[in-house]
């Protein structure tokens, strides 16, 4: 099972977008995918239109097993909620003295063998459930919104992710994906530009704006199911391209 | 001192957008100002140009007061910074056993008379720090960016505003936002109607979508020094008005 954290620091960047149709895409290509929402907002579930609980909260505290808690989202599609409970399990396990960053390791280790992918959507900032998800993590994939604010965070993230890769040497920041690539933006070539320079094959293909991206999360649907066609369609369906062969075409 | 928390557990609305230039219209209008970075991400120093340090982490820790990290941003504008340290006040704060949503409220006191407002900049989610910061506001300014998903978690936000309400008698949710208001997306009038049944008349003028908002950033500059005729500095221009006279005009 390889487990990828859908990870930044920054919000609203495009990280449950990105979590959500990876884990459709790679599911409708025979792929086992188990997602794993890890944000108090629990979006993952909305996004696909699934029962909202049990939830993460519940195997964080060790109350029950990921088995015990996954619903299916899809064909070949598993989906562990999240609600805003999840800040207590934040607390607990930073209140672990040394082996806090391992408890959702723990908690899919029995699943190994289930899933092709987990895929974790992880919430905006650093607290102790955020460091969980690059704990358990084998990749990185850091969605990077094309604007100044969002690129700010970028070496923070970096920085951030290096510290938990310390105590999991498998951690590897393996994709950046810029997203909200707006090509009536000015500037958007010089912010692909900068984020190329700094991450060379890394980069994988930009996902561009398209408004079916945003409407599909409406009709709880995947990008696939909602608009086939669309642009957000055709990038996300190149991330899965690249996904699969582990390593950015781009 | 009216202490105002700019706050959604959404990510990338427009929070440290608002509490910018808010924070620096109202300034420029001869208001003394504090603004209060309260995210760990930093965005508040990068958006002004200002140094990033001291920061709120040394207050909420009892190292330092208030007075000893501001930083001064503007005329009439003062500075408290964060970094990604903030996450261990967040831990100190929890394990306060009965008070520790006071902390913010306590670091706050000794400066009601030297500014007319405190701006707070929440980070989206709902851990201590951002307890704290809707546990020693008056008012909650809530940015809702016009989408499926950043509607989809108000009433969640509302929620959650109300549970702290409990604790904090003064506070109340004054202020809808709607950001990111794109004239030309089919479903925006539908969103807006939406907010309008449920908020009434505490629905600001909305934010339209405007490139030099994300620019400004870039250039460490509000709006107002960025692009003073921009749909950006009139609609934000619009929303110190409304702050002002303390209800919304729309
Ligand atoms: N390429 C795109 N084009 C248009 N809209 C998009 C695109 N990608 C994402 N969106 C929309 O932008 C909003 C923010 O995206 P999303 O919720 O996936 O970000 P996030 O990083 O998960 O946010 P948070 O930090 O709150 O978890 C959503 O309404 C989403 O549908
Ligand atoms: N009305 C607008 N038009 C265009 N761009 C905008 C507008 N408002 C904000 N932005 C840009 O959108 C991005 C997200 O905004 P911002 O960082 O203020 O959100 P936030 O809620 O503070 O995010 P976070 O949850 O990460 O703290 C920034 O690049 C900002 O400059
Ligand atoms: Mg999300
Ligand atoms: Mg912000």
């Amino acid at each position: 099972m390889r487990i990828i954290a859908v990870a930044m620091t920054k919000g609203g960047v495009g990280k449950t977008t990105t979590a959500v149709n990876l884990s459709h895409g790679l599911a409708r290509r025979g792929h086992r995918v188990l997602l794993v929402d890890a944000d108090t907002q629990g979006q993952c579930a909305k996004a696909l239109g699934v029962a909202a609980e049990p939830t993460l909260t519940d195997v964080l505290l060790g109350e029950a097993t990921i088995l015990e808690v996954v619903n299916r989202a899809r064909e070949n599609l598993d989906l562990v909620a999240s609600d805003h409970h999840l800040t207590k399990a934040s607390l607990v396990i930073a209140r672990r003295e040394y082996d806090g960053h391992l408890a959702l390791a723990e908690a899919l280790a029995p699943v190994a063998d289930r899933y092709d992918f987990a895929i974790m959507d992880a919430a905006p900032g650093v607290d102790a459930v955020a460091v969980n998800v690059l704990g358990c993590a084998d990749d990185v994939l850091a969605p990077v919104a094309l604007n100044p604010a969002a690129l700010a965070g970028v070496f923070e993230f970096v920085r951030h992710v290096e510290r938990v890769a310390r105590h999991n040497r498998r951690l590897a920041l393996r994709w950046i994906l810029p997203t909200f690539h707006d090509l009536r933006v000015r500037q958007t070539g010089e912010m692909l530009e900068q984020l190329r320079t700094h991450f060379g094959g890394r980069m994988c293909t930009p996902i561009r704006v398209n408004i079916d991206l945003a409407e599909a999360f409406g009709w709880k649907r995947s990008i696939f199911e909602h608009a086939p066609q669309s642009r957000g369609a055709e990038d996300y369906g190149q991330l899965v391209n690249e996904v699969q062969a582990g390593s950015c075409v781009a």
